[in-house]
């Protein structure tokens, strides 16, 4: 967060900008549903912040280690959840047990999201010299409310939230009156039970959006393959992460006196130089010789005591760089270059010994040396950290993709935010935390993100629907950086960013606050999506606790108000209809603008949408066919209206299923 | 022994305001499924009552699908993990 906000254009340095004219959203509550909260650390200090705002109705909850008095007027709520838990973990002990039987977070995730979401300013912080700078919320004014429900199992050394729990703490921040929840949590794919209502967080969220609170969550770590976004509702907001323009540049000189920039966390002295081995059998030996990372322990110690040893993988996680940073440290090495592909998850290694990542390209250029070299040496210096231009922005490898495997016709994830190597608040005792900080990376981290923003957006606007805040963040998001550069997505190989990547873009919060128009969505279209999702009428009826009837023949899911059109399976040609709400200037005349996707036909009528005192909302009507002949991927294009001041853009993705219901592979 | 495993029992929006009758309805519900009042509070886990009506209680396989075909229920799933992202 030291980064991340003035990236994204919320810098308080501007006095005429969201940040400001909402007081850094001073009147909104953010409840985090999460691993607890640490409520010593400098972020949740309240030096400025006035009165708790009159519609909050939630309190502080006592505890192991936890006094309501920990609270103040930036934690405004702290509550626990474990009943779920205790029920379906009957080993757990909570009294031998490291978690803390309170609010109190032990892991450091609660503390962290919590901190990005609506953390208070707390200069000069670092981690042990990389992303120096200011940590804070995105609406560090806001209050938060800290919902723990996720508990530290230690016998399996995992923290586990069970959606009893989840479900219990979304009712109770329902009643104490939360603005937003942040829900940086999810299942595996492919998801649970047939249907997306039966799963405890989307049952949650759909009467929370109704109430008019407005639920963020994270699509998931599990990219970059396509289809394993989760929290795919569409009354939820989710969230995809992408990197910063911010890199910790480590320095690698060859023998040759060739600089190649690695990247790493290294803030250990430089490493002078030293030998520089890449184990492979130099053709008269018997003994096992191995140059891949997660490999390293069956080379003889004698192989790399002593030296700084190159390996190549084809993962791009972090585990095979710890891997191999323990089996050249237990040798005797001084350190460890891995080759591999990007994946946006660089961490320290542990006791700060040096191991800095190159991808594969580097990494052939320095085993190309090592073999030309009759004594190949290398040095390592310090990681620093790199600001703005060239460190371009990628949606990150382990961000979960589009489509959506529940219901492809909705777009998912909707949008993106900064994810990777987050500096901000954590426990005191967590490992690489400097001085209660740390950086992580997920889309954990990218979801308190978007909820600031939500938080920034509510204390301007409180009467906009939980769809019209996220149709304001999506239609106005950027599809480059911030800087106009494209946006890459992450995988092998990279690509340009699509939707199924990053949703409408990158948040652009500045824009969010004035989008001009919004695709809203209320109860009624609600209905008519679950209808058109196959649920029957009894269940809507008791699901929304009045009588609903679904029209005969039911809409088309294609017509369901979403800020996209996402068409997973044309024919022939299909009709679809979207309804606009002006929230900009009363008098208003907006444009269409198609870019349609290749080799297919987008038709608007109107092609002009007039909004006066008495016409607030205008339908339109979008008419999509195609010229392809044979079943084919993605195409993607977009549709904006524009009144030369604002412009409300929403993707268009289509694909052809000529063929309907067909396993394509041949 | 039959294991009993916690259960969602999702009834959609509540039908009273006042919460302490939202509860009340869900022991209720759990007693004439279980035959006993104290079976019943001893199988309640948690009863959800301000944003919507249902509760999560520790439930046979078929308590669960016998609590499933009430008419007042909407659905009833197996409680389930999720994990940090």
């Amino acid at each position: 967060t030291t980064r991340t906000w003035d990236y994204l254009g919320l810098s308080a340095a501007n006095p005429k900008n969201l940040l400001n004219e909402t007081n850094m959203g001073a009147q909104s509550i953010i409840g985090v549903i999460d691993t607890g909260v640490w409520p010593e650390s400098e972020v949740f200090n309240d030096h400025g912040i006035g009165p708790v705002p009159s519609h909050w109705k939630g309190g502080c909850e006592s505890g192991e280690a936890f006094n309501s008095s920990h609270c103040n007027k930036k934690l405004i709520g702290a509550k626990y959840f474990i009943n779920g838990f205790l029920s379906e973990n009957e080993s757990f002990n909570s009294t031998e047990s490291l978690d803390f039987i309170s609010p109190r977070d032990l892991d450091g995730h609660g503390t962290h999201v919590s901190t990005i979401a609506g953390g208070s300013y707390v200069p000069n912080i670092s981690y042990k010299g990389l992303a120096e700078g200011t940590v804070r919320g995105g609406a560090s004014r806001a209050r938060i409310a800290m919902y723990k429900v996720c508990w530290y199992l230690d016998d399996e050394d995992i923290t586990s939230c069970s959606s009893a729990d989840i479900l219990k703490a979304m009712d109770e921040a329902m009643h104490d009156g939360v603005d937003v929840l942040s829900i940086s949590l999810g299942s595996d794919v492919p998801m649970y039970g047939e249907t997306d209502i039966r799963d405890g967080i989307t049952t949650g969220a759909f009467h929370a959006v109704l109430k008019g609170i407005t639920v963020v969550c994270a699509g998931g770590n599990s990219g970059p393959e396509a289809q394993t976004v989760t929290n795919t509702a569409p009354w939820i907001v989710t969230v995809a992460a992408t990197t910063l323009d911010r890199s910790f540049a480590t320095p690698i000189t060859l023998g040759n006196n060739k600089v190649i920039l690695g990247q790493a966390m290294y803030t250990g002295p430089e490493v002078g130089f030293t030998s520089l081995v890449y184990p492979e059998n130099p053709g008269n030996s018997n003994a096992n010789f191995s140059g891949t990372c997660e490999e390293l322990s069956v080379n003889s110690n004698l192989t790399m005591v002593g030296k700084v040893v190159l390996c190549f993988t084809p993962s791009p996680y972090s585990a095979s760089a710890s891997s191999a940073a323990r089996s050249v440290k237990k040798a005797g090495g001084l350190g460890v270059i891995i080759a591999r592909q990007p994946g946006y998850a660089i961490r320290p290694c542990p006791d700060d010994f040096p191991c800095v990542a190159v991808d594969w390209e580097l990494g052939t250029d320095i085993l190309l040396y090592i073999r030309s070299s009759g004594l190949p040496v290398v040095k390592i210096k310090t990681s620093r950290t790199l600001i703005g231009q060239p460190v371009g922005t990628k949606v990150a490898t382990f961000s979960s993709r589009g489509p959506n495997s529940i219901a492809a016709a909705i777009l998912k994830p909707d949008i993106a935010a900064p994810g990777v190597s987050i500096l901000a608040a954590t426990t005191t005792n967590t490992t690489f935390n400097d001085q209660g900080f740390i950086m992580m990376s997920g889309t954990s981290m990218a979801t308190p993100a978007i909820s600031g923003v939500v938080a920034l957006l509510k204390a301007l606007h409180r009467d906009w629907s939980p769809a019209a805040i996220r149709s304001a963040i999506v239609t106005t998001a950027w599809r480059t950086d911030p800087f106009g550069e494209q946006i890459f997505a992450e995988g092998s190989p990279r690509k340009l960013a699509d939707p199924f990547d990053y949703g409408g873009g990158l948040v652009n919060p500045e824009k969010a606050a004035k989008p001009g128009l919004v695709y809203d969505l209320g109860l009624e279209d609600y209905v008519l999506y679950m209808c058109s999702a196959g649920y029957n009428e009894s269940s809507i009826s008791q699901l929304v606790g009045k009588a609903t009837i679904c029209s005969n023949p039911k809409l088309s899911i294609l017509d369901f108000n979403l800020p996209s059109i996402t068409i997973p399976n044309l024919k022939d040609e299909v009709t679809l209809t979207r309804t606009l709400t002006n929230v900009g200037p009363l008098d208003s005349v907006y444009r269409v603008v198609v870019e349609p996707p290749l080799g297919f036909q987008v038709t608007v009528e109107p092609k002009t949408l007039v909004f006066n005192s008495q016409t607030k909302r205008v339908s339109f009507k979008v008419r999509i066919s195609t010229t392809h002949k044979i079943n084919t991927g993605y195409y993607f294009g977009s549709l904006t209206w524009s009144d030369s001041v604002h412009n409300v853009t929403i993707h268009v993705s289509v694909r052809t299923q000529i063929l309907q219901n067909y396993y394509d592979e041949n | 022994i039959v294991e009993r495993k916690v259960h969602i029992v999702y009834l959609g929006e509540k039908q009273h305001d006042d919460p302490e009758f939202v509860t009340e309805s869900h022991h209720q519900m759990l007693w004439s499924l279980l035959g006993s009042k104290e079976d019943a509070h001893e199988s309640l886990v948690y009863s959800y009552r301000h944003g919507f009506s249902g509760f999560a209680a520790k439930l046979t396989k078929s308590q669960a699908k016998k609590i499933a075909d009430v008419p007042e229920v909407v659905h009833v799933i197996p409680d389930s993990f999720y994990k940090l992202k």
